[in-house]
C-alpha cells in the first residue's frame, strides 16, 4: 500500500522543497521506498537532484495527456526516485480551465498504475492553485512546512481551509499529518511565540471533527543551518553533502519521527 | 508624472512584500507621495500595515469589474497609501481564462485614472501568471528582491525571460532597475558566490539591449534581522517599529539609493 503526502505550503520560500528533498531522502535511507513528485514549475525539487527538466517527459505531461507517473519517474537511488517537473506546468491553469475534474488528474493516473514505492512525496508550488489541489486531491495526508514567521502563520486559516474543501468533495481520506517548523532560530521571540500559538491551536483542534484534528507540530524541528541552503548546488540531499551537520540530524529525527507517526505496516 | 515599480520574483519568500512595505515607507518618509498596490491573494502586503481585506473593494474589484484603483486605495500616512488585495484574486487566473487582453486590465485603469502619486510599488505573488503579468504591463520599472541562495538565482533566467516577453509585446517602456539583495549574511559563502555571479551577470548585459541591460544590483543590501520579520505581527513598517535598527538603516539607504537613480525630476 503506496502512502501519498503532499508538502505544501501557500507561503513562498517555507521549506517545501527543502523539506520534500531531504526528508524523503532521509526516508529512503532507512530502507523505504521512496517516489520524489516535482509539481512545481519552478522545478527546484528536480533541481535539487540535478535532474534535468528541459526535453524530457515530465509531471506536466503526466497532467496534460494524461499519461501514468511512472513513465516519467527518473532512479536516483536503490530507495529513492523522482518524477521531474516542467517550467511548463505554470501554464496549466489556464490550459485547463474548462475541462471538467481537473483537479483529479494526477489521482487518476496514480489510482490507475500506482507506483512501486512505499511512500510518494509531493513538493507543490506556493499558491493553492490548480497543481496543489491536484496534489491534495491524490494524497492521503498533508505535511505543512512552515517558518515560524508572522507571515507563515498568517495563511494558516486558508490553508486548511483549502484542505477541508478538497476532504469534502473530492478525497474524503485526506487528513493532515503535521507542521514541520523549517528555519527555526531557537533565540527569537518570534519564533516561540508561533510555536506556542500552533500548540494552542491543535491543541483546541483535537475537539472537532476536521481534518486536522488528529494534526500536530512534530517534534523535529529543522533549525536553520546555511548548509541546507548550500547542498542543491550541487545536485546532493543534505545527507550526501554532509552527513554530520544541524540539518542532517534535524531530517533524520524528522523521518525517523515520520515513520513512527504511520500506522505499523 | 507617475512612475510604477514592479517588485517581483517568482521564487517565494525572498523579500518581496517587506520590500515594498520598507522601501515604499521610506520613499514616503524622505516626502515623496507613494502608493503601495497588493495583488497577492494571500495580502500580506495590506496585513503588514493592517488594512482590512475582507468585505471591502479591493485590487480584486479593480481587475475584475473592471474598477479604477484610486476607489479602492486607503490613506495610511500624509504620504503614503495602500490599495489592499483580497483572497478571491486566487481565482482570477481561471475566471479571466477567456478574456482577451486580460493582462492589461490593471494598466487600463491606471491609464484611465492615474493615482495622484509620485511612485506606485506593487507587490506581486510568487509566480509568473496573471497577477503578476498586470504589474509588468503596468509597470515602468521592475525591482527583482532575491535571497542570495541557489534556487533563487535559478529562477533569475525565466523571470528575465518573462519581462522581455511583456516589453516586446505590450509594455515597450518595461526596463528592470536592479535587483535588491535580501536577508543577506555577509558571514556566509554561499552569498558571496551568488553576489559575484550576479555582479558579472549585470556587467555582461550592458554589452546587448535588453529591458534589463541597465540594470544593477544595489549596493544598499538588507542584512538578515528578526526586526524585519517582527514589525508587520505590528502592522507597522520597520520606520515606525525600530528605527535604530539594521532593517530600517538598510531599507533608508536604499531608498535614497533608488531616489538618486530615478532622472531628475
Ligand atoms: N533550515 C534551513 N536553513 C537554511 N536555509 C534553508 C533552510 N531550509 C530551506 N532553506 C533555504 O531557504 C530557501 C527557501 O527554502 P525552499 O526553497 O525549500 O522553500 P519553498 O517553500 O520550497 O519555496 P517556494 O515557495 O519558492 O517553493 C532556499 O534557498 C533554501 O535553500
Ligand atoms: N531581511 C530580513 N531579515 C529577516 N527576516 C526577513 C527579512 N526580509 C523578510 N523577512 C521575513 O522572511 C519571510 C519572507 O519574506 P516576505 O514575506 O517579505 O517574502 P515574499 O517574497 O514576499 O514571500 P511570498 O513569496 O510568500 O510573497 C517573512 O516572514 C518576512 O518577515
Ligand atoms: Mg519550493
Ligand atoms: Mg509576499
Amino acid at each position: 500500500d503506496v502512502k501519498t503526502i503532499a508538502v505544501m505550503n501557500q507561503k513562498g520560500g517555507v521549506g517545501k522543497t527543502t523539506t520534500t528533498a531531504n526528508l524523503g531522502a532521509g526516508i529512503a535511507m532507512l530502507g523505504r521506498a521512496v517516489c520524489l513528485l516535482d509539481i512545481d514549475p519552478q522545478c527546484h525539487l528536480s533541481l535539487h537532484f540535478n535532474v534535468e527538466t528541459a526535453d524530457s517527459p515530465s509531471t506536466y505531461d503526466v497532467l496534460v495527456e494524461p499519461m501514468p507517473v511512472e513513465r516519467v519517474v527518473r532512479p536516483l537511488t536503490d530507495t529513492l526516485s523522482l518524477a521531474p517537473a516542467s517550467v511548463d506546468l505554470a501554464g496549466l491553469e489556464t490550459q485547463l480551465a474548462s475541462v471538467p475534474g481537473r483537479e483529479q488528474r494526477l489521482r487518476q493516473q496514480l489510482d490507475a498504475a500506482p507506483l512501486p514505492a512505499e511512500f510518494i512525496l509531493i513538493d507543490c508550488p506556493p499558491s493553492l492553485g490548480l497543481l496543489t489541489l491536484n496534489a491534495l486531491a491524490a494524497a492521503d495526508e498533508v505535511i505543512i512546512p512552515l517558518q515560524p514567521h508572522f507571515f507563515a502563520l498568517q495563511g494558516l486559516g486558508q490553508l486548511l481551509q483549502t484542505v477541508s474543501l478538497v476532504q469534502e468533495r473530492i478525497n474524503p481520506r485526506l487528513r493532515v499529518a503535521g507542521v514541520v517548523l523549517c528555519m527555526f532560530e531557537r533565540i527569537t521571540r518570534l519564533a516561540n511565540e508561533v510555536v506556542l500559538d500552533l500548540q494552542a491551536f491543535f491543541e483546541d483542534a483535537r475537539l472537532h471533527a476536521t481534518p486536522w484534528s488528529g494534526a500536530k507540530v512534530f517534534e523535529s524541528v529543522v533549525r536553520r543551518n546555511i548548509k541546507l541552503a548550500e547542498c542543491p548546488s550541487h545536485g546532493l540531499s543534505i545527507f550526501d553533502y554532509d552527513a554530520t551537520c544541524n540539518g542532517a540530524k534535524d531530517y533524520a529525527d524528522l523521518a525517523e519521527e515520520f515513520l513512527e507517526m504511520q500506522a505499523p505496516v
